[in-house]
């Protein structure tokens, strides 16, 4: 593993860590975008079903258990908890993100490697992923002001697949190995969507100022 | 050329 693959992996893992915070320490999701969550915890369902017939490493599936746990437990959390789901601005965040599920889901039936119900699903959670960001970016907008924790949240999560793509760099002069195309492309179009919000990110702590985004 | 596949990442 490369520094730049360990890098990807830890501020994904930082991003869920700090929504986690944020939910427990606060007793609130506010600001958090229940479909983005539910999109995830569908990517990672889709994605992993290769937990039960390929072993990689422990820590491969180790991540893999807590990425599927902690988007299932936020899902539950936002939809059940008493207290954490009165905080959800519920009136703000209307993106019709079954719309992106069927489209990706489309996509993966035209645009796949091989035909199997693995490598189907497998390119679904990749299309998924890439536009899974555009509930909770919608909802912040919408919001204008973003508290402190969600604004880091959204941040290392955006930053998670940027890494990835450096990954692919390095690996692709060290191992001579071309990753699957479907994740080149999909992840240059999932970091490109945060391109903005990065923008207003580095500006507000440029300036040490409130992170707001223009309506 | 290079090889393709990554299945050993997230």
């Amino acid at each position: 593993m490369n520094i730049f693959r360990l890098a990807g992996d830890l501020t994904h893992l930082i991003s869920i860590l700090v929504l986690l915070l944020k939910i427990y320490a606060t007793k609130s999701c506010s600001g958090i975008s229940l479909k983005t969550q539910e999109l995830y915890a569908l990517v990672f369902l889709a994605r992993y079903l290769d937990l039960f017939t390929d072993f990689v490493s422990v820590y491969n599936t180790v991540m893999k258990l807590v990425f599927i746990g902690s988007s299932l437990a936020i899902v539950w959390c936002m939809r059940m908890h008493r207290i954490v789901k009165r905080s959800y601005n519920r009136e703000l965040d209307t993106f019709r993100h079954y719309f992106l599920v069927a489209g990706s889901f489309v996509l993966a039936l035209v645009v796949h490697e091989k035909f199997t119900l693995q490598e189907i699903f497998w390119a679904f959670s990749i299309y998924l992923e890439a536009v899974a960001i555009l509930p909770q970016l919608v909802l912040l907008q919408r919001s204008g002001n973003v508290d402190n924790l969600t604004g880091q949240y959204v941040f290392f999560l955006g930053a998670y697949r940027a890494f990835y793509i450096l990954n692919w760099i390095y690996r692709y002069f060290t191992e001579q190995r071309f990753g699957r195309w479907i994740s080149w492309i999909s992840g240059l179009v999932q970091t490109a969507l945060y391109a903005d919000f990065f923008y207003y990110y580095f500006m507000s702590w440029k300036n040490n100022a409130k992170l707001q985004l223009p309506a | 050329g290079p090889k393709s596949s990554h299945k050993d990442e997230l």
